[in-house]
């Protein structure tokens, strides 16, 4: 039942978006942080067969079932996270980069994250004066079950909250940042131990770029009123 | 024919700084390439930056050990000219029809300028996007490719206060880019602000449909027995006539000893 092939037809230089029905599974093998239990992954695959050529191309991913939670409580103005249901009590690492001049590895990377785990933490927030961590980072992460607090590229310091105080309106091009966040968010955002999205550190970013982050990270409707429904082909525009 | 996927453009990489290189981009990727490790060319490390090359050829000390980082020129100081590098390789590829190959930077600070065998395509500021570069009508008909990359570093690299302090000037701020380059409480100034490509390039090639960057959810009920995946993706026809497709999603896990359920 894990396997299910659709027909497209796409016209000559069209783009377009589309989505498989839903797969259904029955009591799978669900991803818990470090200490809650197995991070179980599963491999996605996905290929298209171009009729009178072959395989045109592939991709494939690992996945874990999980589904993360979390909101400010109102008695201690702290953020609660609950994870498949169960409440988590965090205990986590704050998390600037490997390496000054960017020579980030696999292996390093492995090593410093399986240190988290060993030293029984579940979360490593990426801070926002340093990188959007790469997916090797996340690869790891999922692995050894440390949920992922990824910041945007803000923190007070720098945007307006610092000493001299300076670039109160964020960076000079908002768009590029939205850009960038975007593509961030495409690049990363099938890790299932990547938990959560912050503007920034220790500052809010500028309005309008706080509305698109909040707008665009908002879970598609699709997924929130699905009523097992079938297949669903859009345009993308 | 190429074999449909990704292949990482790790090795054998050069380097120059931009300065001391009279050719354009159009010269080294096609009558002037360079030859080799020879000045002011030097082997490059790519994904990387360009304090990370000159510290492995030991163009300057290793600023991670007592006060070297003092004894490196800061980018305030030496101009952006001075960390603005060449970056140069080869790659082989020949496509057979109806074949199409992607060369794609999966970051670089802060914008660049690529040549291709004699063809220029740029790659626009920002420090955390991806870029994708369809090369299938320049590559080279022998299958011998040559690409140059010239990295600018970021827009506002800034100064640095004689007192030091949480981000420098904060001038790093003005682009979208990392900000702990300019120093803070717990790292000294980093002299080129982290210029460089510091995340992977790699060419993909692929037949006349493309997969780009599928999204996968799962919505869960009945106590998570009963589970769903979604699967999105876009898909792209680069071809010229109508493709008729079979898109196929499979899922595996790896159950104990290594036996697999489809």
């Amino acid at each position: 039942e894990h396997l299910q092939t659709q027909h497209v037809s796409i016209t000559a230089g069209q783009r377009l978006q589309f989505t498989f029905p839903a797969l259904f599974f029955y009591k799978p093998n669900l991803w818990w942080p470090n200490g809650m239990g197995k991070q179980s992954l599963y491999n996605v695959s996905i290929s298209v067969d171009v009729k009178g050529y072959r395989e045109s191309d592939s991709w494939s991913q690992l996945f874990g079932f999980r589904k993360i939670e979390s909101y400010i409580d109102s008695a201690t103005g702290g953020r609660l996270f609950k994870v498949n249901g169960q409440p988590i009590f965090i205990r986590g690492g704050n998390w600037i980069l490997s390496d000054g001049l960017l020579r980030l590895s696999r292996r390093r990377y492995q090593t410093d994250i399986k240190f988290h785990a060993d030293m029984n933490l579940n979360m490593i927030r990426c801070w926002g004066g340093g990188l959007a961590e790469r997916p090797e980072f996340y690869h790891y992460c999922d692995v050894y079950g440390l949920l992922v607090w990824q910041e945007f590229w803000i923190t007070g310091d720098v945007d307006g909250r610092g000493d001299p105080v300076s670039n109160p309106n964020g960076p000079l091009d908002h768009e590029l940042f939205l850009l960038c966040a975007r593509d961030t968010v495409k690049l990363l955002r099938n890790h299932p131990s990547l938990a959560l999205w912050v503007g920034g550190n220790e500052q809010v970013p500028p309005p309008d770029i706080n509305d698109a982050l909040k707008n665009d990270l908002k879970l598609h409707p699709h997924f929130e009123n699905f009523q097992e429904s079938g297949k669903y082909v859009q345009e993308s525009s | 024919m190429a074999k449909i996927g990704k292949v990482l453009l790790d090795s054998g990489w050069l380097a120059a700084r931009s300065t001391e290189v009279d050719l354009t981009g159009i010269q080294l990727t096609t009558t002037h390439a360079p030859s080799g490790p020879d000045s002011p060319w030097m082997e490059a490390s790519v994904p990387g930056t360009v304090l990370g090359t000159l510290v492995k050829n030991k163009v300057v000390p290793d600023p991670f050990y007592g006060l070297e980082n003092e004894a490196i020129i800061d980018i305030a100081d030496s101009g952006r000219e001075h960390y603005t590098f060449w970056f140069f390789t080869t790659f082989e590829c020949k496509l057979s029809g109806n074949q199409h190959l992607d060369l794609n930077f999966r970051a670089v600070n802060y914008s660049a300028e690529v040549y291709v065998n004699g063809h220029q395509k740029l790659l626009p500021a920002g420090m955390f996007r991806r870029h994708c570069l369809d090369v299938t009508d320049i590559l080279s008909p022998n299958g011998h490719n040559l690409l140059a990359v010239l990295v600018h570093p970021p827009d506002h690299p800034g100064r640095i206060p004689p007192r030091g302090g949480q981000g420098g000037d904060h001038e790093i701020g003005k682009d979208v880019a990392t900000q702990y380059v300019e120093g803070w409480d717990w790292i000294a100034p980093i002299r080129d602000r982290n210029t460089g490509i510091w995340d992977e390039v790699s060419i993909y090639a692929t037949g006349p449909v493309k997969i780009v960057d599928p999204h996968l959810v799962a919505t869960f009920y009945d106590g998570y027995k009963r589970v769903y995946l979604h699967a999105t993706t876009e898909l792209e026809n680069r071809s010229a006539w109508v493709a008729e497709c079979n898109l196929n999603i499979q899922v595996t896990s790896e159950l104990e000893g290594g036996i697999f359920m489809v």
